[in-house]
This record gives C-alpha cells, structure tokens and sequence, in this order.
C-alpha cells in the first residue's frame, strides 16, 4: 500500500488512511499507529514492507484467535441473533451445509415469525439441503418456537439444532427484551446454556457494528460473531474496534450469497485483507 | 457528540474573539474526529475540514465576536447545503404509468421499502403495482406478495425466470388495468459484482423508470463511498433512499453518497413495519450527523 519507499512519519498517514477507509475507526487506528510511530522513531523499520508487517501482527494481536464452534453436546443448540438483513438466515442455510459435509444432523427452527416470508425463506434452504425446517404459524411466540424447535430435534435424534430469529434493531427494547425471553426458553428447553449464542454481524458497517455488538451482548452471553458480506469491497474494520472492547471470537466470515459461501475466520488472512 | 466538545471549547474561549490558530486547528481536528465517528467517508471529511478551514480565514469569522461559534454554524450550514438543502420531490410521469426502480446492496431494505412506498402513496389516492424483479433469493417475491397483500395493493405475480419477458408484461398490465404507479424491486447486489450490475443496467434499460432509487443502509460505514460511485456512474442514479435509521447510527453514510452523486435523498426508512417511511429533512439529517 505504500507509495513511498523511505520509513518516515509520513508512512503513518498512508497506513491511517488504509486504516480509516476499512472501518477500523479513530481510536483503534490511533492506538495501532502508536506502535508504529515508536518502532519509527527508534529507527526499527529498514523498508516499508517491515513497518506494513509489524502492523499486521499488531493487528493480529488484537484479534481473536481462530475458534472452534461449540459442538460437544448432543444436540449442540446454536442461536442466531443481529439486527435485519444481515444474513442470519442466509448463514443459518451455510452452517448447515458446512455441517452436512461433517456427516452431522442439522435440524432448522425459523423463529422469525414477523417477517414476512421469514419461515418461508428457510424453508427453502431446508428443502434445497433436505434438513428438516420446523415451520411455525407466522405471529407465533419466537421463544415457544425455539422451545418446540430444540424438543423436536431432542425426539427425532437431530444433533445441531440451528434457531434463526427475526433482525431486530438494537435501539428496541422491546426488541432485545423478546430475545432474551427466547434465550431463556432455549436454556429451559435445554436445562443448560445453548452452545453459541451468535451476533450476525454485516460486513459493510461501519462504527454502528460496534453499538450492535455492545447492545445485544449486555442482553445475551454472545459467544461469537459471524462478519458476513465480505465479498464485496467493505473491509470489516470494524471488527477490531468490536474485538478491542469486547474480545468475542470471530466464528466464520461469509462471503457470497451460496451456501458454501462460508470461511473460517483467519486472522492473518483478515488482517492483510484490510491494510490490502 | 461534536455539539457537546464544541460548547466546551466555547466555553473555554468565552469572551476572548478572536481565535489563534493553535484554537482553529484543534477545533478542525475535532470536526474531522467527529465526521469520521458518523461515518462520514475520509474524502468527504477532507473536503469539508478544508474548506471549513478557508472560511476560517475570511472576515466573516475572524472579526465575528464568537468566531468557533459561527464556524459550527457554518459547518451545519455546509451539511445541510450537501444534503440537498430541502425535502426533494418524487418525479411522477407526464402520462401514467410512474416507474420506480429500487436496487441496492444485499439486505439494505428494498423490498420493505418497495411495501412502504406502495403503502405512502396507496394513501394518496394513487393506484400502485409491486413487480418483484429478485428472482434469485429464496421467497423474495413470495415476500413481496405477502407485502403486496398487507397494505392492499395489487402485485405481479413473476410467471418466468425471464427478466426481460416480467418486465415488458408488467409495464403492460400496469397500462391495461390502470395501475399508475409501478414499483420494481430488484435483487441485492454487490456493485464490484461485475455481471450483477450489467443485469441491473438491463433492468434498468427495459422499465426506463421515472425515478432509480438507490436503498442504502444507514449503518454502512467507508464503503458507501465506493457503491455510490459504481452505482451512479454504472446504473445512473436520481435518488437514495436512506432505511434503518431507527439505529443509533449516526448515518454519515448519506453525506458521503450524496456529496459524491450529487443526487437527493427522498426518503428515510425509521423500521420495520410497512407505515415506518418518512420524507427526508436534511437539516433534521445534519444534527443527526453532528451528533
Ligand atoms: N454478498 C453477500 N450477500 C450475503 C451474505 N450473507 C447474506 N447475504 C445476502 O444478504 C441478504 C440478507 O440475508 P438474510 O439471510 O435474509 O438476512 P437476515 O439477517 O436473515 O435478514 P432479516 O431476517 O430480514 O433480519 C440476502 O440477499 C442474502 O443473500 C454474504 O456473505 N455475502
Ligand atoms: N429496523 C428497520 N428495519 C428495516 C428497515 N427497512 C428494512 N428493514 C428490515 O431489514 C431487513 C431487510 O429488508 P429487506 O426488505 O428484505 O431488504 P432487501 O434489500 O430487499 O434485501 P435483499 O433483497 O436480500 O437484498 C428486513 O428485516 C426488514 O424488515 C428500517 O428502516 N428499519
Ligand atoms: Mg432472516
Ligand atoms: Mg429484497
């Protein structure tokens, strides 16, 4: 990225520049480029390539490290949780998939019984991957749905069980009321904790992700997030300014509208991508 | 927000006129921190921070007697002149039927949207017709219908997966059975998605809508810069619609787009029921920004 060769402070503003376009927000970039500055002035960087590495593994550091899902238990439960259209639903169809290819039973709960052609839509995914979709009434009580949901699987011998729910905006209280009270039905039905408690987060916000991410956690346990919409040219940045504060494993990345459109999350790889 | 760090800076200057530069510079910072909080995309806030740093040198506010005072007035004044200064009007057809397209990224709201225009103007006394142009994502028209029946309006049910072929008997429909107002959603798509933009331009060529309404998220953040480029330059543009801003998001995302297109934000979407639509302010919009 940069388009001088020599090491001096002007290479910080090249790489604030980088920073701020990704999302990664002031007060990450300033506390990344701090380090910088102090390995420049202590004259620690023979080129431009070092000093764009050593931020790298700083970034890195910030990071989550690369995390498993939860899937010891039987039926492992996971529930998935953002504000609207950031893909839950489309990421629920990709887990399930990833899933399958592990020989694992995927049972689907749509949950999102307000919106319309919410049970629809993930039913369709079922169909196309023939996992099993429990469809509820549109206007049923999501944690009643969830409840039911986690039964079913239990009985049938399903042992992932996946709950979309409806987006709901984080500024709701109503909103983020009814998603503790399914949270609460899943541990009822569970009579322990679900195993992930995922935040779906869209790649292409910008520092409201980071207001989603502290609402929705002061609610629920969140155990992860999942960063979708990485195909395009949105970076993700924010997802530093998220893992700063907050320090949640970043579980997968999605990365196209298929259902194989799904990757681990790699650190490294992420970290390249932005100053990239 | 900046209102906040701006009456504390007053404050400390309180009484003393004029201001040095040291002042003006971190007050300049300060407004570039607080742009870059709201969104706003890096260009846009250089933009701005420059030429508020001109006006700084002008008369007007060296020799006014709270010169940081009517440089946030100025800057206020700067938004709201990008923004559009005033509520900017829906363009209707000299002879029905009016078509608007909708497009934007995956998830940015335009088929809600599509529902809550179809809804506002049905109260108006205009007859309007829901086309649902996504063919791709799973139940997006069964969506649409489902809306369509919701607010009480008619919709095109897509008998082929032939874009052109919906279109034409659409636009034809709309004629024959005097639906005056004719709203196409079309799929979420990435603008660096090459062959998804030509299948939008398409779209576009078939309908030759009134209005191209761009659906764009108030909590994007950098990139709205980058699609509203590739959407206006590649698609051409006469509008946004700006939704979810029932988020705590700021929504510099509108600034960015509007300064770089030069087209008017029509609408705001304020949640997820088919009734939340409002008409966009951009002095209302400003504040928000500010914070
Ligand atoms: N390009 C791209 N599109 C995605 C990705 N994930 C989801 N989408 C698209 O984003 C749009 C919204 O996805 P949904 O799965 O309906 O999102 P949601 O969070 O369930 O939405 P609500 O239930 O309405 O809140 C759809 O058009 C998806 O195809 C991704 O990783 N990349
Ligand atoms: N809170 C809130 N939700 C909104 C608003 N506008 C749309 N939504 C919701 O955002 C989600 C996505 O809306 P859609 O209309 O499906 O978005 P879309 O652009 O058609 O999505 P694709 O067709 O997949 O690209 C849904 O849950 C909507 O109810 C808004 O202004 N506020
Ligand atoms: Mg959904
Ligand atoms: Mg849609």
């Amino acid at each position: 990225i940069f388009r001088s060769e020599k090491v001096d402070e002007s290479v910080l503003d090249e790489l604030e520049e980088a920073l701020l376009a990704a999302d990664a927000g002031l007060s990450v970039t300033d506390r990344l480029l701090e380090g910088i500055r102090e390995g420049i002035r202590k004259k620690r960087f023979r080129s431009s390539k070092e000093v764009q590495d050593a931020l790298i593994n700083q970034i890195v550091e910030i990071l989550p490290p690369a995390a498993p899902f939860k899937d010891q238990s039987v039926p492992s439960v996971w529930l998935f949780l953002g504000i609207n259209g950031t893909g839950k639903t489309t990421t629920i169809a990709k887990i399930a998939r990833w899933l399958q290819k592990r020989r694992k039973k995927p049972y689907l709960v749509a949950a999102d019984t307000f919106r319309a052609a919410g049970i629809e839509q993930l039913k369709i995914w079922g169909d196309r991957l023939g996992a099993p979709v429990l469809c509820p009434q549109r206007g049923s009580d999501p944690a009643a749905v969830a409840f039911d949901g986690i039964q079913a699987a239990k009985a049938q011998g399903y042992d992932f069980v996946l709950i979309d729910t409806a987006g709901r905006m984080h500024t709701s209280h109503n909103l983020l009321q009814e998603m503790a009270k399914i949270y609460r039905s899943t541990q009822k039905a569970l009579g322990r904790e679900p195993d992930e408690i995922l935040l779906i987060l869209d790649g292409t916000a910008g520092q409201n992700g980071l207001s989603q991410v502290r609402r929705f956690h002061s609610v629920v346990p969140l155990t992860g997030l999942i960063v979708t919409k990485l195909d395009g040219t949105a970076k993700g940045g924010i997802v530093l300014a998220i893992a700063a504060e907050l320090g949640l494993p970043i579980k997968a990345v999605g990365v196209g509208e298929g259902v194989d459109d799904l990757e681990p999350f790699d650190p490294q790889a992420f970290a390249r991508s932005l100053l990239g | 927000g900046l209102t906040d760090r701006l009456s504390e800076l007053l404050g400390r200057f309180r009484g003393k006129g004029r201001i040095s530069q040291e002042e003006l510079d971190n007050w300049l910072r300060d407004v570039r921190r607080a742009l870059l909080e709201a969104d706003v995309s890096l260009s846009v806030c250089r933009h701005l921070v420059s030429q508020i740093g001109e006006r700084a040198r002008t008369p007007d506010v060296l020799e006014h007697p709270a010169p940081l005072r009517r440089l946030s007035q100025i800057l206020y004044e700067e938004l709201v002149r990008i923004l559009g200064e005033k509520v900017s009007p829906v363009t209707w057809a000299p002879r029905p039927p009016t078509i608007w397209l909708l497009m934007g990224l995956q998830g940015s709201g335009k088929t809600t949207t599509a529902g809550k225009l179809a809804s506002l103007y049905k109260k108006q006394g205009r007859k309007p017709l829901l086309v649902p142009a996504d063919l791709k994502r799973p139940a997006a028209s069964e969506q649409l219908r489902q809306i369509a029946e919701q607010v009480g309006v008619a919709f095109f049910p897509p008998d082929s997966q032939d874009l052109s072929r919906l279109c034409q008997r659409a636009l034809r429909d709309a004629q024959d059975q005097g639906w005056d107002l004719v709203i196409v959603d079309s799929a979420g798509r990435m603008h660096s998605d090459e062959a998804l933009m030509e299948e939008l331009a398409q779209l576009k060529r078939l309908l030759q809508p009134h209005e191209s309404l761009l659906v764009l998220d108030a909590t994007t953040g950098q990139d709205a810069v980058r699609l509203a480029e590739s959407f206006d330059s590649r698609i051409g543009l006469t509008g946004v619609i700006l939704t979810k801003l029932d988020s705590d998001a700021r929504g510099g995302a509108v600034l960015s787009v509007t300064f770089v297109t030069g087209k008017p934000v029509k609408f705001i979407g304020t949640g997820e029921h088919l009734q939340d639509i409002d008409l966009f302010h951009p002095d209302r919009m400003a504040a928000r920004i500010l914070g």
